[in-house]
C-alpha cells in the first residue's frame, strides 16, 4: 500500500529577495493541487500512469509554469510544446514535439502511449503528430491561447531585434525580420 | 518545464514531463523534454526521474538515464545518484535539477540553479512543496 508521487514546476532564476510573498504562495499552492490530482488517483487504486499524467496536466494548465497555457514563446514568437512519457513497468515511452495547438501535450504523448493498437514508434513530431491527436479527437486551441503577459514580456525583452509593436501579444513576425542567431539566445 | 514521477500500489514507476522550451530558443530547436533518457525516465528496477533545466546539456549528459545508471552500476541511493549528476551538471556550467523517487519511494529533489518549484507526497501526509 506504499505509493507515493514528487512533481516540478521548473527551475527558477529569480532570487528569493525579488520573489513577492503573496506570488510564491500562488506557485506554492499551484504544486500543492497538482501533487493531490496525481495522488487521489494514486489513492484509489490508479496507475502510476494515470497519476503523473494527471498531476503534468493540472501544470500544463496553469498559468504560472512553462508547459501548455503559460510557456516561453521561441524567438519567432510561436509557442512550441513538448512533452514525454515513461511506464517503468515495461520500458515503453512515449514523446512528441514541436506542437503548436494541442492544450495538453502530456495527453497526447499518454495516448500515443496506450492507444489500441498501439503506434509503432515513440517520438512524433510537428504536423504528424498533431494529425495524429486529431485523429484521436484530443483539444485543440489556437495560439493565443497559451498567451500570458509575463511570458510575452520576457520574449519581447530577450530579442536583440524587438518587433516595432511590443503589445503584439503573439504576433509572428515577417521573414524580413532580423534574427538574433546567438546559439544561447537570451532568455 | 514541469514534471512528475509516481509509485502506484503495484510498485510500476512513471514519470512524465512537459514543456515550453526555453525563452527565445531557434523555432523547431527541440530540447531535453521528450528526449527519453536526457528528461525523463522510468524503470522499475531503480527510478522514475524527471528534469528541468537547460536541455542542451541534459540531452548531452543524458542526464536522467545517468541517474539510473549509477543506481543500477554503482549501487548508489537514489540521493545520491541524483545528488552526483546535478552536481556534475553544475559543473560543466549546466543548470538545472531533477525530481526522482526509487521503488521504495525514497525521494531526491537536487537543483542547482536558485530555486526549483517541487513537492511530493505520500500516504497520510498533506503535500510538501518548496521553491527555494
Amino acid at each position: 500500500s506504499r505509493f507515493y508521487s514528487v512533481i516540478h514546476g521548473g527551475v527558477g532564476t529569480i532570487l528569493r529577495t525579488n520573489f513577492p510573498r503573496e506570488e510564491q504562495e500562488q506557485y506554492l499552492e499551484a504544486l500543492r493541487t497538482s501533487l493531490r490530482d496525481g495522488f487521489r488517483i494514486l489513492e484509489s487504486g490508479g496507475t502510476a500512469i494515470d497519476a503523473v499524467e494527471a498531476a503534468v496536466r493540472y501544470m500544463e494548465d496553469s498559468p504560472f509554469f512553462n508547459a501548455g497555457k503559460g510557456a516561453v514563446y521561441t524567438i519567432g514568437g510561436n509557442i512550441e510544446l513538448e512533452a514525454s512519457i515513461m511506464d517503468g513497468s515495461n520500458h515503453r515511452a512515449s514523446a512528441c514535439t514541436l506542437l503548436h495547438h494541442i492544450r495538453n501535450p502530456i495527453t497526447l504523448a499518454r495516448t500515443m502511449l496506450t492507444t489500441k493498437p498501439p503506434v509503432p514508434h515513440v517520438f512524433l513530431g510537428g504536423a504528424q503528430a498533431e494529425a495524429f491527436a486529431r485523429d484521436k479527437e484530443l483539444e485543440f486551441v489556437e495560439q493565443g491561447y497559451f498567451y500570458t503577459e509575463k511570458r510575452w514580456k520576457q520574449h519581447i525583452e530577450g530579442l536583440e531585434y524587438p518587433p516595432s509593436n511590443s503589445e503584439s501579444k503573439g504576433t509572428v513576425y515577417g521573414k524580413s525580420v532580423p534574427r538574433d542567431h546567438d546559439p544561447n539566445p537570451m532568455g | 518545464t514541469v514534471g512528475a514521477v509516481a509509485v502506484d500500489r503495484e510498485g510500476n514507476i512513471a514519470t512524465a514531463t512537459s514543456t515550453g522550451g526555453r525563452n527565445n530558443k531557434w523555432d523547431g530547436r527541440i530540447g531535453d523534454t521528450p528526449l527519453i533518457g536526457s528528461g525523463t525516465w522510468a524503470e522499475n528496477a531503480t527510478c522514475g526521474v524527471s528534469g528541468t533545466g537547460n536541455g542542451e546539456f541534459f540531452i548531452r549528459y543524458a542526464v536522467c538515464h545517468d541517474v539510473a545508471s549509477r543506481m543500477r552500476y554503482l549501487g548508489e541511493s537514489v540521493q545520491e545518484a541524483a545528488a552526483t549528476v546535478v552536481e556534475g551538471l553544475r559543473k560543466v556550467e549546466g543548470e538545472g535539477g531533477v525530481v526522482a523517487v526509487d521503488r521504495y519511494g525514497e525521494v531526491a529533489m537536487p537543483f542547482n540553479s536558485p530555486g526549483m518549484y517541487r513537492g511530493y507526497i505520500r500516504a497520510d501526509m498533506e503535500p510538501q512543496v518548496f521553491i527555494f
